[in-house]
């Protein structure tokens, strides 16, 4: 009954925190580093 | 509204404006000098001069962009993709957020916070009196894409890590508060049609880094329960009933995953509120309400629970009370109740107490499975209890099946068990039940309790009502909370309880292979 | 023993509305910014394509987001993910990956640079000497001669 949540698309057996990571409730698979908006120096923001 | 005249076109002007000073390679870092050239305008157009001249502004430029971003998405219906469809529209809901985000950080003093915060308050009102006004009017035709963006994206503008932010007095606190004021506006219940954007915010990333993880002492915790109670909340009437549309599986599906992201990174968060989400949680919502009350603290080590002779009056740990941020004394309705169970504690008085309790916990509702009030129920359950670890504590004791017996707090709970009728009492038990968890002191008064009703039990209904409450709980896919499973293995191991003597262990073929395979499991 | 309990019209209505949503679902693009290149629609690539066996094909490998991974990636790799994914962490970790491989980003000329030989002059301002550099408009290493690299300019 119920259902397997290993198979939600989170890995729980991971070190690090999740959330991080996390695509949101709909994605089955968590965000790739291109999917992570990040804090770049200003100066990387060439185009 | 009545606008000045003209208002409704200079917004227009102005806002094309911006958004194209926001795109323009001139713009510079963060849009200042984009921002520096545009304040002028405003002033020169007088929209700054007075407090409701900005509001007018604001909020007919978030109509506005709403209106652009529906006609695109409507548009879209013949053609260009959705990817195309979304970069359109974020080109200006970004830009006009950037604006908000710089005027919001600029206004008033740089020391002072209160004219910022009162400013964001204000624009994101105007966000949710548009969208409650949308959804009024649109009905099912509701899109949720613009009020989407523009709530994750001021979020994301005021919250990144950007020195400016600190040293401009932004303080956290007041910005989240401001949000999580605004997504409780908007909670699932009363905007059905916003339900998957509203949890695609509460469950961003950087959303709960700022609520859970970065503010200081746990600051956005309570503010994080409230949220989840309201989803919890919407959800419950649908919940109850096993067969869920589509619609609702995904929202459903969605949640757990939040939840298993919560019980990985934040299982302290999930112990200290357990209580109030189990009292929104449908009973029949096994699976989800054991992913709650499995979560344990980080820095403590569990042992497991099948090892044979496995102690667990030795464990240091079951001493200790659970952290709980419900103030549980206050939930139990009306006065006069908790007076009358507080003398009775004290002095078992009135007499008539126990057989008045009935009354108090049923609610006047015929409807089948709404014949009591679950959360009096509840915190009747743990406030006795509470008060029950407290006096034996005082008594230099620790909980265990001799020093839970023949007291006040046993009485209530005996005559609970059989007073009530079946429906009654499988809300008594779960009671009981919501509180196997980790080692702790509630986990382990409360694993006596269950297993000292079923013992003193005159009636095999009642011993077969409590182990049903307790396999419903394990028969379910993982995880199971480790109270739980302490409990039940000694419930079937202790030989005192003759578990296998009863009938109903026999009932069927498949119940009595079903309790054989957990015998095997941990025999 | 509590049995289902009845939905009430608002229940309905509700739900009717959740329903509604449900056919435009937010998609995970709509809370992140703006992709500029390379937008969020990963692709379904063709199974017979490479991929890391036993995974899904949507899954990044293991491990992907640390600067170890990056650093096994050729340079050209890590110059495009720099300038065609801006703003990301993946550009993050493609920056300190190419300064594992001395390479060094100057924000005046907005290019990676990388020692060619010993420089000739080395002040605590500049160095004056040969070097290569990634010329991305062009997309392509260029060598380019007495070139002064002025710290100033280092990030």
């Amino acid at each position: 009954l119920g259902s397997d949540l290993t198979t939600l698309g989170l890995n729980l057996n991971s070190p690090e925190n999740l959330y991080p990571n996390f695509a949101g409730p709909w994605a089955e698979t968590p965000c790739r580093p291109q999917d992570i908006d990040y804090h770049v120096p200003q100066e990387y923001l060439t185009n | 509204f009545q606008d000045p005249p003209a208002l409704q076109e200079k917004t227009e002007v102005l806002l094309r404006e911006w958004i194209q000073m926001y795109h323009s390679p001139t713009a510079g870092q963060g849009s200042a000098s984009a921002f520096q050239h545009f304040v002028k305008q405003m002033n020169l157009h007088g929209i700054l001069k007075t407090d409701d001249l900005i509001t007018r502004f604001f909020r007919i430029c978030i109509s506005m962009c709403r209106d652009l971003c529906v006609r695109s998405i409507l548009e879209q219906g013949q053609g260009p993709s959705p990817t195309y469809v979304r970069s359109k529209c974020f080109q200006n809901l970004d830009a006009f957020v950037r604006l908000i985000a710089l005027l919001v950080k600029h206004s008033g003093e740089a020391t002072n916070p209160t004219t910022k915060i009162n400013l964001l308050n204000k624009v994101l009102g105007l966000v949710c009196g548009i969208m409650i006004h949308d959804i009024e009017s649109n009905g099912t035709e509701f899109q949720q894409l613009p009020y989407h963006r523009i709530l994750i994206m001021l979020f994301l503008e005021l919250n990144a890590p950007e020195a400016i932010l600190e040293s401009i007095n932004l303080p956290v606190c007041e910005v989240l508060m401001a949000f999580t004021q605004t997504l409780h506006l908007l909670r699932p219940s009363k905007c059905p049609g916003f339900a998957y954007a509203w949890l695609e915010i509460v469950s961003h990333r950087v959303f709960i880094g700022r609520m859970l993880a970065i503010t200081p002492q746990q600051k956005g915790w309570s503010m994080y329960s409230m949220l989840l109670a309201d989803l919890f909340k919407f959800l419950a009437p649908f919940l109850r009933n096993a067969e869920l549309a589509k619609p609702l599986t995904m929202l459903y599906k969605g949640t757990l995953r939040v939840l298993l992201v919560l019980l990985h990174d934040f299982p302290e968060f999930l112990c200290e509120y357990h209580y109030g989400f189990c009292d929104v949680i449908p009973p029949n919502c096994i699976q989800m309400r054991n992913l709650i009350l499995s979560a344990f603290p980080r820095n403590m080590r569990l042992p497991d629970p099948f090892t044979p002779n496995l102690k667990v009056d030795m464990l240091p740990e079951i001493t200790v009370s659970p952290k709980i941020h419900t103030s549980v004394a206050n939930l139990i309705q009306p006065p006069e109740f908790k007076k009358n169970l507080d003398s009775y504690l004290k002095n078992r008085t009135p007499v008539t107490f126990l057989s008045d309790m009935r009354t108090y916990l049923q609610q006047v509702s015929n409807e089948p499975g709404m014949h009591y009030n679950m959360s009096v129920m509840n915190s009747l359950v743990l406030y006795v209890g509470m008060q029950a670890i407290a006096q034996i504590n005082s008594k230099g004791l620790t909980p265990s099946m001799s020093t839970i017996a023949h007291s006040a707090h046993m009485d209530i709970f005996q005559n609970l068990g059989v007073d009530l009728d079946t429906e009654g009492r499988y809300l008594f038990l779960n009671a009981i039940a919501n509180q196997l968890r980790y080692p702790n002191s509630h986990t382990h008064y409360f694993s006596c309790t269950l297993l000292h009703l079923f013992a003193e039990a005159n009636t095999e209904a009642i011993q077969e009502q409590i182990t049903r409450v307790l396999l419903e709980r394990l028969i379910v896919n993982r995880p199971h909370p480790w109270g739980l499973l302490i409990t039940f293995i000694e419930l079937i191991k202790n030989p005192s309880f003759k578990f296998w003597s009863h009938e109903f262990v026999k009932c069927a073929p498949e119940i009595e292979k079903l309790f054989e395979s957990v015998a095997r499991s941990c025999m | 023993p509590l049995g289902p309990a009845q939905l009430t019209v608002e229940h309905e209505l509700q739900f009717k509305m959740l329903q509604a949503a449900f056919f435009h679902m937010p998609h995970p693009s709509d809370s992140e910014r703006l992709r500029l290149h390379l937008p969020r629609q990963p692709c379904q690539t063709p199974l017979y394509y490479p991929q890391v066996s036993g995974l899904d094909p949507l899954v990044s490998p293991p491990m992907s987001d640390t600067v170890d991974f990056f650093q096994r990636l050729s340079t050209e790799t890590l110059f495009f993910i720099f300038y065609y994914m801006e703003g990301t962490k993946a550009q993050y970790l493609a920056a300190k990956a190419l300064k594992k491989q001395s390479w060094r980003f100057h924000t005046k000329y907005m290019m990676w640079f990388q020692r060619h030989e010993e420089p000739k002059a080395i002040t605590d301002e500049y160095e004056q000497g040969t070097y290569i550099y990634f010329d991305y408009e062009n997309w392509g290493q260029r060598k380019k001669e007495n070139f002064t690299f002025e710290y100033r300019f280092l990030e």
